[in-house]
Parts: C-alpha cells; sequence; structure tokens
C-alpha cells in the first residue's frame, strides 16, 4: 500500500542516511600468535580480516546487494510475523591474503588463500 | 586487548579446509619431522613473500609469482667429504612427496648462488643434473640473470614421477675455488642449492567461491 509507505518517508529518509548501528563493515586486526598459529605461519605477522556487524534495515538500501528474499523477509519481520527474524548482517565480497608458513618437512610454502578478508556487507 | 586463546584453538577434528591444511602443517602432528627451516632458503622465501604480499598479506596486483602456491624443497644431500683441492663437488637429492591432489605442478626450478665471495678469492659454482645410468650430467645454466646474487634453473623437464608417486630429482652441486689459495683449511663450504614447485592450487583456501546469484533489479 504505498499510502502507507509515504507515511513512512521520514523513516526511509532517516534511514537512507543510515544509523549507526546499521549493518555495517568494521576492522579487527589479529595476530597469528593470538590465534595460536604462530608457530608455523612467519608471515604476515598480523592481518585484518574485518567483520560484519549491525541491524539489517527495514528498508534495505540498493548498497546492501540484498537479495530480493531479503526484502520480503524484512517486510514480513516487519508487517506480518515478527517471529520471522529480520536478514542477517554477513559479509558480501571477500579478499584473498598470501601466507608463508613452514612445512612438518621442514620445507617452506608461499600459499594465497582466498576469502580471508570481508571487503563489504550484505543483508541476507 | 584480548584474552589470549587456548593453546590450541584448533578443534579435534577441524572442519575446515583452511583449519585442516593448518592442522596438517602444525608442528607437532604427526610426522613433523625436521625443525622448520632457517637460513638463507628462510630469507629467499621471505623477500618472495615481501615481492608478493603488502604487510597485512595482500596478494601485490599483477601477482609476479604468476601463480597462488610456491613450494621450497630442501635437498637431502648425501656424501660428507665434498672438497677436493680446489673443487668442491656434492651430489644432491630433492624428494618430492606426492603433492596433494588439488595442486597442479606449472614449473620447477633449483635457486643456488652462481658466485660468492670468500675470504681469500671466490667461489664459482654450477649446477649439473645426473643423469641415470653412465650418461654424462648436464650442465644447467639460468635462463635469467641472478636477482640479488641467486640463479633459478629451470628444471621442470627433469622433474621425474617415481612409481610411489614419490618425485625425485638428483643434482650435483659443483663449485671451484677462484683465486689465490687461502689456509690450509678448506674453504667455507656453500649452501645447499633449494628446489622451487610453482603450484596452482585448485582449491586454494576455505572453498571455491560459490558463483554469486545473478541479482534481478527490484
Amino acid at each position: 500500500d504505498t499510502g502507507t509507505l509515504a507515511y513512512d518517508l521520514p523513516n526511509y529518509l532517516r534511514e537512507q542516511g543510515g544509523d549507526k548501528n546499521d549493518c555495517s563493515l568494521h576492522p579487527f586486526s589479529v595476530s597469528f600468535a593470538q590465534l595460536g598459529w604462530d608457530h608455523w605461519i612467519i608471515a604476515p605477522h598480523r592481518y585484518n580480516p574485518r567483520y560484519c556487524k549491525g541491524v539489517c534495515p527495514h528498508l534495505l538500501r540498493y548498497d546492501y546487494h540484498a537479495p530480493n528474499h531479503a526484502v520480503v523477509q524484512s517486510f514480513v519481520h516487519q508487517l506480518v510475523d515478527a517471529s520471522v527474524p529480520r536478514p542477517s548482517c554477513v559479509p558480501y565480497r571477500y579478499s584473498p591474503i598470501s601466507v608463508l608458513m613452514i612445512e612438518r618437512n621442514g620445507g617452506i610454502l608461499y600459499k594465497e588463500y582466498e576469502n580471508m578478508i570481508a571487503e563489504s556487507c550484505t543483508c541476507r | 586487548n584480548q584474552s589470549p586463546l587456548p593453546a590450541s584453538p584448533l578443534p579435534a577434528v577441524p572442519t575446515l579446509p583452511l583449519l585442516q591444511a593448518l592442522q596438517m602443517r602444525a608442528p607437532g602432528s604427526p610426522g613433523w619431522r625436521v625443525g622448520p627451516a632457517s637460513g638463507q632458503p628462510l630469507r629467499y622465501m621471505l623477500n618472495l613473500y615481501r615481492r608478493a604480499a603488502d604487510r597485512e598479506g595482500r596478494p601485490r596486483r599483477g601477482r609476479s609469482l604468476g601463480t597462488n602456491t610456491v613450494r621450497l624443497v630442501q635437498a637431502s644431500s648425501h656424501g660428507d667429504q665434498p672438497w677436493a683441492g680446489r673443487w668442491y663437488v656434492q651430489p644432491l637429492t630433492y624428494l618430492l612427496e606426492s603433492q596433494p591432489e588439488a595442486e597442479h605442478l606449472l614449473r620447477a626450478t633449483v635457486v643456488y648462488l652462481p658466485s660468492l665471495s670468500l675470504a681469500h678469492g671466490r667461489l664459482l659454482c654450477a649446477l649439473e643434473l645426473v643423469a641415470a645410468g653412465e650418461a654424462p650430467g648436464v650442465l644447467l645454466s639460468p635462463a635469467a640473470r641472478p636477482r640479488h646474487g641467486w640463479a633459478e634453473v629451470d628444471v621442470t623437464p627433469y622433474l621425474v614421477l617415481g612409481n610411489s608417486s614419490m618425485g625425485s630429482l638428483a643434482l650435483r652441486h659443483v663449485c671451484v675455488h677462484a683465486g689465490r689459495a687461502g689456509g690450509r683449511d678448506a674453504p667455507a663450504t656453500p649452501s645447499h642449492p633449494f628446489l622451487l614447485l610453482y603450484l596452482n592450487d585448485t582449491q586454494a583456501g576455505l572453498a571455491p567461491p560459490a558463483a554469486e546469484p545473478h541479482r534481478h533489479r527490484r
């Protein structure tokens, strides 16, 4: 009912600006020593996998790359049955990191691992 | 300030391939044979790493290595008296454990120092492929000019996959001491050349990225 949406415009416009609790990407630098893997990972010393945190807003802005299902689920939560949860804030795109590690037989291995850094978030 | 994680945060039986990979390579796991590499091989790989990735571990654009996996294999040398007068001849064997199925060999090179400054004179070195039977060895020459003193020789065609799928490569590291002979003792022994396997890991990490569903315009 576009009428009700029009009433909801102020909220919608406010959400455009995004609330600080909205789903977004957060930095978190960690060392392999903290992960207990520094015995055999030589480099990098630290890396920043980042993580997604926050509430998926009622109206999912275009830049969330949310699939249509998430938009529907958001409406269901809001208009039909609140026991259906809002979509979850999860990583959308990733990038790899390169790791230098020692192997069991004393060899040294350079390897690129995919999907090790979150680059953006989405609601799903 | 994060509370220190438990000593071995890895789960008993890690489920994720990355954890499995790390668990398999973790020291203390069965099969951990020799202590970690050190010295020149480690320095070489750290330089290779710095060329390929930034301080946060992100691969640099243009991927100077041309692949996502490079394994350094140290030689298991034999023969303990390599010096004879000015000559140094060290037979070296590189045993290739069967590579993980997902890792496809793109090329293999041997890295060595063709020239070494000594207190008295220089050490000039070369690599000789040990041919099977009585055939004479093949002198191997580097394809490109040495970088930071290191020369890299392509040995891809010579890798022998043994019947037990244990690959192996037999070389001789030959050096001659050029210049005024020093004191009575033999000059410093050059460090062993090492083998680099450039591999393409078709899984390269946690899981093959799922194809993102084509997003329809709302």
